[in-house]
């Protein structure tokens, strides 16, 4: 019955989009509509670039997290220094 | 919303990064 | 039985071909009655694009979690450490008489700073 339900939420999903693209299509007539897509356009472009900022940043961290470790790594042998000296 | 939260996360990144930059200077002139 | 479950796979696949059919035409409606220009994309572009940012957002999302997670933990540690190594320090100076200059004041703040 999983293999059915499969199959029957494969179907839907395709009758979704082809819903979903049916209402894109009379969008033409409408001006409206048709600025409404235009500024989607441009709020896409923006949208890509917070994201490729939010990527730089993210790349930035995972180095600076490596950094840390190695910082946390030579602050753990210096102390075993200070306890063997103790 | 989605690009209100990707400025909020860019943000938050931005800020933690900063932060790590001075603990790790913090540290380097204890470890001295 | 047997033919019943062949037949009823057939109608599936015949279903399934005529959905992405319908889709691929009305794709191709709407991209011949809005063709792309360099300062307007048609529909079904920005529909793909829209869902490609968003799941670009996701997979970002994911990676930055447990770095942030992870640089938390790597801290706290380097805090624990360098507390006790400070401490075992001054015991030393104290077991030795050994008087080393006090903290500047600059590693007063960083000290602080790091508590």
């Amino acid at each position: 019955s999983s293999d059915l339900e499969q199959l029957c939420s494969h179907v839907n999903e395709k009758i979704d989009n082809i819903k979903k693209t049916l209402s894109l299509r009379n969008l033409g007539q409408e001006p409206a509509l048709k600025t409404m897509l235009n500024k989607i356009g441009d709020e896409i472009i923006v949208v890509n670039e917070l994201l490729n900022k939010f990527e730089l940043e993210i790349q930035f961290q995972e180095q600076t997290n490596a950094s840390l470790k190695e910082l946390c790594e030579s602050l753990e042998e210096d102390y075993k220094d200070v306890e063997h000296l103790k | 919303t989605l690009k209100d939260n990707i400025n909020i996360l860019l943000d938050k990144a931005r800020l933690e990064n900063q932060e790590s930059i001075g603990f790790i200077k913090a540290t380097k002139i204890l470890m001295n | 039985m047997e033919a019943e479950v062949d037949k009823l796979e057939l109608m599936f696949q015949k279903a399934d071909s005529d959905l992405d059919y319908i889709q691929y035409r009305l794709e191709y409606e709407i991209k011949t009655n809005h063709p792309d220009s360099p300062s307007k994309k048609n529909p079904i572009t920005l529909v793909k694009e829209l869902s490609a940012i968003k799941s670009r957002y996701q997979t970002l999302y994911a990676r930055f979690k447990p770095v942030a997670v992870e640089q938390k933990e790597t801290k706290s540690r380097i805090c624990a450490t360098l507390n006790k190594t400070m401490t075992m320090i001054q015991e030393l100076q104290k077991q030795t008489d050994l008087e080393l200059s006090p903290l500047t004041e600059e590693e007063k703040t960083m000290t602080e700073q790091l508590k």
